[in-house]
């Protein structure tokens, strides 16, 4: 239990916060539209 | 540890845009009927490494047809996007290319094409008249009429009917039937009488062209005609001739 709890608050700490006004990445795919989608 | 595989490519970087041209090149240079589609997105790229300097690629794309009939000579980056009230057609097609040394080839490809619904074409813009289909008789009667009207009034060599490309009927306020059609010289002048014996011209002499006809039936009658050659191509490899194949 007291590993079980160390990785839990390890994993608490490592969790990287996210700055301010992050802004994920547009997902890979489809791409940009060029004309208009029927 | 072994290299980390490369990050998946995005449907938007310059190497997918460079596949997808090379991929629609090859499918227009490929098609023998219709008109010239231009890439409209990425829907997907999957590319699996194959040795140093050598992946597969594997990508499906979403096109749009242009108004530029397959046989014309005009650059597919000249040709305009046929608008939605024109009613569109779009093309699906699943490729698979190969990568040498920076090289692009296409392997297999499977493409399919649709009009947009008449649904969704009545809702945008409820006066724009859908696309007819091919053997509707007034649209037949109006190109053969179209024909026969220009080579009457044309000097030089008769022409042909290679295909119909597409064809519109208008019914409110006026009955109007749209056609477009592509056609080819024959080794006739337009002078002479016996045209059922008149050949198209061979591959190294063959000038083809494309006609648009407006004829009207109601209120008035009037039928007019444009037609346009493109004068002679030097046929390529990759370039789609339908002279082997009249419709």
């Amino acid at each position: 239990s007291v590993a079980r709890r160390a990785v839990a608050e390890v994993a608490q700490h490592d969790k990287v916060p996210r700055p301010v006004g992050f802004v994920p990445p547009p997902p890979p795919c489809p791409g940009k539209i060029r004309h208009f989608k029927i | 540890v072994p290299a980390a595989s490369p990050a998946p490519l995005s449907c938007d970087d310059p190497e997918s845009e460079a596949a997808a041209e090379a991929a629609v090149n090859y499918i227009n240079g490929h098609s023998h009927h219709g008109y010239k589609f231009t890439l409209n997105r990425i829907e997907n790229i999957r590319v699996l490494p194959q040795g140093p300097s050598n992946e597969v690629i594997f990508l499906e794309l979403d096109l749009l047809e242009t108004i530029c009939h397959i046989l014309s000579p005009t650059p597919l980056a000249n040709c305009t996007v046929r608008s939605f009230t024109d009613h569109a057609v779009e093309g699906e097609c699943d490729l698979k290319l190969q990568k040498v040394n920076g090289k692009l080839s296409v392997l297999a490809s499977k493409c399919h094409s649709k009009a947009d619904s008449s649904e969704d074409l009545l809702q945008r813009c409820p006066d724009c008249p859908p696309l007819a289909i091919f053997n509707d008789t007034e649209v037949q009667k109006a190109v053969t009429e179209a024909l026969s009207d220009y080579n009457s009034k044309n000097a030089g060599a008769y022409l042909k009917l290679l295909e119909i490309g597409r064809a519109k009927i208008q019914y409110h306020p006026a009955h109007i039937v749209f056609v477009e059609f592509a056609v080819a010289a024959t080794n006739c002048s337009t002078a002479e009488a016996n045209v059922e014996a008149c050949q198209l011209l061979p591959d190294d002499q063959s000038n083809f062209g494309f006609c648009t006809a407006t004829k009207v039936i109601r209120p008035s009658q009037e039928l007019q005609v444009n037609c346009q050659l493109y004068g002679h191509q030097v046929p390529t490899p990759d370039t789609s001739f339908l002279s082997r194949e009249t419709s």
